[in-house]
């Protein structure tokens, strides 16, 4: 991360804001509730309060504003920039301008006001840029679930250098980047896409093409706005070409980078109740069949028939011998099975029922 | 699928350029007479910019206009400089 310098910050931890305007694009509770939000990101973390006037001299003022409108730094119509703020100073110190030409909304669909606000309002308390791209402080529009946002572990630990921590006697702690060649990365699930893989991990997704090139690290909704963070498993069937991604007992269909249903129920795939969540998911091309991993069990699922296999499930360790339970994710590669179990995978052979090679869950990653 | 259709250099930057070097004029203070820059040569400001603004976000640092720099600048974003002013 990177900040002003501590004389550049502000000097006081009681930080005032005043709404000159609102958009038209969400009712105006809803642009109160979200600047509201944003400012409480910093709060949470930090001895600084934030209180909102209506009238008079405050340090944070906050406008919709479009095309030039008189501070220099002029905007620039639908989509590229989406706002500014300045950093902590006396009169347009702090300011913070949303770019009206955009559209806000107060849910997933960009650009969610809260997300806008919560960085740009990191500037106005003197954070430049980070260069850490899971960090909100990261350039670019998060695409992340506005929900289920939490402040990064980068960003906190920006703010803190500036004004110290909370007096709270538990200290927040936030989420981090994963790091490709971390050695000890555990991936959530991974599949194939239409001959790219993909390594999903809390909010982020690895794309990698399998031949070479560097891989891509990018948020799950920039690809999948719809889609939550944390998925159980997925997988790809290359017949219909539609992926299946699972969390705990829903699933979506996603057709290439649309989600073209759900989210459904995993009983309609013929799940008993009793499943709870798919530690992993694989589609073998030769044999037609998707295997499903469910803790120490198995299942098998018939792509043609498009119905479980009688006589599941079945223990993972008589049918697939050398394997332990829970499977964190699993794929198919040219005729072998890839397992994930915490930091190794495990290249393995159906036809000889036999592991052939013990790798890094990172090899793919070119790790 | 959602991979980028081949271009050559030429192409990018013949469709870019001008793109990106308001880009870096605006977010990584590049310094220019508002002239497009000339040759791409290593001592050009536009290529050392590029190199900087490649850096910043993680990117293979070629100092040319590959399709991965033009996405990322084409991404919505914060009107706040990245490093520089």
């Amino acid at each position: 991360y990177s900040t002003v310098d501590k004389s550049s910050a502000w000097q006081k931890n009681d930080i005032t804001y005043k709404i000159v305007n609102f958009t038209p694009d969400i009712p105006r509770a809803d642009v109160e509730s979200s600047i509201k939000r944003a400012f409480k990101v910093w709060s949470d973390v930090t001895p600084l309060t934030f209180t909102r006037v209506y009238e008079g001299d405050c340090d944070i003022e906050i406008q919709f504003v479009s095309g030039d409108h008189g501070d220099n730094s002029p905007f620039d119509g639908p989509d590229g920039i989406l706002a500014h703020a300045f950093q902590p100073g006396p009169r347009i110190g702090g300011d913070t301008h949303f770019d009206d030409a955009e559209t806000f909304t107060k849910n997933s669909q960009q650009y969610n006001l809260f997300l806008v606000a919560a960085h740009e309002f990191g500037h106005a308390l003197g954070l430049n840029h980070a260069t850490d791209q899971g960090a909100l402080m990261y350039p670019t529009y998060p695409s992340t679930d506005p929900d289920n946002f939490r402040l990064p572990q980068d960003d906190i630990d920006a703010i803190q250098s500036l004004y110290g921590k909370t007096s709270n006697p538990i200290q927040p702690t936030g989420p981090t980047t994963p790091s490709k060649c971390d050695p000890n990365i555990v991936f959530n699930a991974v599949t194939t896409l239409r001959g790219e893989l993909l390594f999903f991990l809390n909010r982020f997704v690895f794309r990698k093409h399998p031949r070479g090139g560097e891989s891509d690290l990018l948020f799950i909704q920039e690809l999948w706005p719809t889609l939550p963070s944390d998925i159980d498993s997925a997988y790809e069937n290359p017949i219909t070409g539609e992926i299946l991604v699972f969390k705990e007992k829903k699933y979506w269909t996603l057709d290439g980078f649309d989600v073209s249903q759900g989210p459904r129920s995993i009983a309609e795939l013929g799940f008993p109740r009793n499943v709870k969540k798919i530690d992993a998911a694989v589609h073998v091309e030769t044999l037609g069949k998707t295997y499903f991993f469910v803790n120490n069990k198995y299942y098998s699922y018939d792509e043609d028939k498009q119905a479980m296999d009688k006589g599941f499930p079945k223990f993972i360790a008589k049918d697939f011998p050398g394997m332990r339970p829970n499977i964190d994710a699993a794929f198919y590669y040219k005729g072998l099975l890839y397992f994930f179990q915490e930091s190794v995978q495990y290249e393995y052979s159906i036809e000889s029922k036999r592991i052939k090679q013990v790798l890094r869950s990172n090899s793919w990653l070119g790790c | 699928s959602a991979a980028f259709p081949a271009a050559s250099q030429e192409d990018l930057e013949g469709k870019y350029g001008k793109m990106a070097q308001k880009y870096l004029e605006k977010f990584y203070d590049m310094k220019t007479t508002g002239r497009p820059v000339g040759r791409k040569t290593n001592n050009n400001p536009f290529v050392k910019k590029l190199q900087e603004m490649q850096a910043f976000f993680g990117l293979e640092v070629t100092g040319k206009l590959d399709q991965k720099t033009v996405k990322m600048m084409e991404k919505p974003r914060c009107g706040v400089h990245d490093i520089g002013e």
